[in-house]
């Protein structure tokens, strides 16, 4: 990626990961729609000899070779059993049976993850820069699992499976089905497995957003990534024939429009279509398109093809209108045509003068990159938000990375607008969504792994968790672009991931299998259930009283009933050093006064290295809200240099 | 017809029950499967992060296979999509 380095401070990895040369030995599996091995960021220059540990191999078959992996692209695998056994055989002259990447998605994650840097990386020119991944020097496994048809969970299951035994240390999905329960969720249960052995699980938390309950990848052995944006946009303004102008977004990079003003129509009235105004395929009546800039609504068919069918039939260009589902929310596209898309209340001023003009005219003024634009991060409106549909109890997401208008590695099978017309061929691609900030985690895991071998994957979380940031550098917390304002811990988890300061955290708040195992039992698991997660005989000790509030998470999330109900809800962390010795002292912050928090005790002193210390945080609620209320709150334990906060989120139900 | 009803399944399996009689988990797997099924076939068998295989079953032979010993689960398979 261009950018993404600098924006979270990397911009000179060596000087911050000194060792990284230790990273050459972690190796990222990305379980995606496999690689395009070509690809500049697979480039293995540089790189040592593969990991003595690893066990993987490069899978041959269409139009792919075991001679397609080198020393940065060390395993390549392919898993189509499930889909073939539900959709038929693969027809291999519309995709490749191999690891081949077909559809870009894969390459995209896997380069984000962990690319080696090319220089004079672009698409069209925007988003300039040095490509490189997260973690350059990472070695990187694909297990190719989504098909043109999907991506379906037997083969996702066996993918883990595989890459586990192949001795992958990061596993990054950026995948989601619906949201049933742990055992019931084939990435959920992999993710245990891989967990058991040491593995880092990073998925994407979904782009549900900006509704509530919307996320994906809930299981608290998964850290689950949402997604922000970058201080870098491509501005193409809107200027109408009344002298206004309206800011907007694209990636088009083609012939000009003309330089004068060009008639403005609205799809709708273009259209015999009821649904006319999302200029879908074969709505648009030519000749009343013909040479004229079309306003289109966003939703339903992809944003791309609707610049298709403008031009298509005739038209010189297109303005995207966002809805309310995505407000203000600008995501680039490499249109077809002159295109642009502006926000919800743009949108709605531009349709206010094509209804006042009887001959309505625009512009669009294309801007190219610009950089260092604020306020950002903010939390993108697609992001999917908490709270947890499985257990209210454990607050996701966990973090929150750049998933916005990202650039990285692209297929060379398809065009950057992946619709079948565009015959274009690019290295790079700009795409968003949280499938683009998961990597991002993934890559920045591999980073603290490289730099702390012995680090757990729960502690590799929490160092990311408890240093990740909500405010802006003027004190600002971070907003939220669905609704303009401060965004919650709902909506961004701990924070924006901030890997300079997760390198040294100070405390972690580690778990183990035992303490997920006791997080079951407090869920009321079957022994079936247990089994078929841990593969062994483990049993709830009927003896002892589990608590969903004792799993030793990085964050709190604590629910209370609006009516009567217990009033007092407790929570027991244990914190370990791994740092120097220190005194930490707690500090609470609440936007709420109905729930009294106190912290015992409220000084922890680590004389050693790996020492642990607990604390108990009794929450009280001394009056009551409406249910679905929230209110929001912050734990942080300081020794004057690390600070290792936790979000709380209360909610009233 | 019957091969248009069946729908692909993840059974996992109490590896730690299985019976003395065989010498290996694969085994014992495809005895379970075809003791529900004649030509049922295994898609994956799975040995690392989960105990089990998945293969294509009628509903009737899956709830069957349920009923089997050592049978954790049997669960229809899922589709995911990409984000």
């Amino acid at each position: 990626t261009t950018r993404t380095p600098e924006f979270l401070g990397l911009g000179k990895t060596e000087s911050v990961y000194p060792e990284s040369d230790s990273v050459s030995d972690v190796v990222i599996g990305v379980l995606d729609t496999g690689v395009w091995p070509e690809s500049k960021s697979f480039d293995d220059t540089g790189l040592g000899p593969v990991p003595g540990s690893w066990k993987g191999s490069c899978e041959a078959g269409t139009n792919f070779t075991a001679s397609n992996c080198n020393r940065k692209l060390i395993g390549a695998r392919f898993f189509s059993k499930g889909y073939e056994a539900t959709l038929g055989p693969i027809d291999t002259s519309r995709e490749s049976k191999s690891p081949r990447d077909d559809d870009g998605h894969g390459t995209h994650t896997a380069s984000t993850a962990a690319g080696s840097e090319v220089e004079g990386a672009s698409l069209f020119g925007y988003a300039p820069g040095t490509a490189r991944g997260m973690a350059t020097r990472a070695r990187v496994a694909v297990y190719k699992v989504c098909w043109v048809g999907g991506c379906f969970s037997s083969d996702i299951l066996k993918a883990i499976d595989q890459a586990v035994e192949d001795n992958v240390n990061v596993l990054s999905m950026s995948l989601g089905g619906g949201m049933s329960d742990y055992y019931r969720d084939s990435v959920a249960v992999g993710a245990f497995g891989a967990m058991e052995k040491g593995v880092f699980v990073s998925c994407s938390a979904g782009n549900a957003g900006p509704s509530s309950f919307s996320l994906s990848n809930l299981a608290p052995w998964i850290t689950t990534v949402g997604a922000g944006t970058l201080d870098r946009d491509f501005p193409a303004y809107v200027s109408l024939g009344n002298g206004m102008n309206y800011s907007g977004v694209s990636l088009y990079r083609g012939n000009s429009l003309p330089g004068t003003l060009s008639p403005l129509v609205y799809a709708a009235n273009a259209s015999n279509a009821t649904n006319g105004n999302l200029c879908m395929m074969g709505t648009l009546i030519p000749e009343k398109v013909a040479g004229k800039i079309v306003l289109c609504d966003r939703g339903v068919n992809a944003r791309v093809q609707k610049g298709a069918v403008v031009k298509a039939a005739g038209g010189l260009g297109m303005i995207l209108a966002n809805t309310a589902a995505n407000g203000e929310e600008l995501v680039a596209d490499a249109h077809l045509l002159p295109g642009t898309s502006v926000g919800q209340k743009s949108g709605d001023e531009i349709k206010k003068y094509l209804a006042s003009d009887p001959k309505p005219t625009v512009t669009i003024l294309f801007e190219g990159t610009k950089v260092g634009i604020q306020p950002s991060p903010v939390v993108a409106a697609f992001s999917s938000r908490g709270p947890n549909t499985i257990t209210p109890e454990i607050l996701k997401p966990d973090i929150i990375a750049p998933g916005v208008n990202i650039i990285a590695g692209w297929s060379g099978a398809l065009g950057p607008t992946g619709l079948p017309i565009d015959s274009r061929r690019v290295a790079f691609n700009i795409i968003s969504g949280t499938s683009m900030s998961c990597p991002h985690v993934s890559g920045l895991a591999a980073l603290l792994k490289g730099a702390h071998p012995e680090w757990s994957p729960a502690a590799i979380r929490s160092a990311l968790m408890t240093t990740a940031y909500t405010v802006y550098k003027n004190g600002q917390r971070i907003l939220d672009i669905a609704t303009g304002k401060p965004s919650t811990p709902f909506d961004h988890g701990a924070g924006h991931v901030d890997p300079v300061v997760a390198l040294d955290p100070g405390l972690v708040y580690d778990l183990t299998v035992d303490d997920y195992v006791g997080f079951l039992c407090a869920l009321h698991y079957t022994d079936e259930q247990i089994s078929g997660l841990t593969r062994n005989k483990s049993r709830c000790d009927t003896k002892q009283k589990y608590s969903v509030t004792d799993l030793n998470y990085p964050s709190f999330a604590v629910n209370f009933l609006s009516t009567g109900g217990s009033t007092v809800a407790k929570y027991s962390r244990t914190l370990t050093n791994v740092g120097p010795p220190g005194t930490y002292k707690v500090s609470l912050k609440s936007e709420t006064q109905l729930v009294k928090i106190s912290v015992a005790p409220e000084t922890l002193t680590f004389g050693q290295l790996s020492e642990k210390k607990s604390y108990t945080v009794t929450f009280n609620a001394v009056g009551s809200m409406p249910p679905n209320s929230n209110s929001f709150g912050r734990i942080e334990w300081s020794d004057g240099k690390h600070v290792v906060g936790s979000p709380i989120a209360f909610s009233w139900s | 017809v019957e091969e248009n009803q069946k729908t692909t399944y993840i059974i996992r399996m109490a590896k730690y029950q299985m019976p003395a009689a065989f010498e290996h988990h694969s085994h014992w797997y495809d005895s379970s499967l075809k003791s529900v099924s004649d030509s049922a076939e295994m898609l994956y068998t799975y040995n690392n992060v989960v105990h089990g295989f998945s293969t294509k079953l009628t509903p009737q032979e899956a709830d069957s296979l349920k009923t089997r010993p050592g049978v954790l689960s049997v669960w229809p398979e899922l589709r995911y999509e990409l984000h």
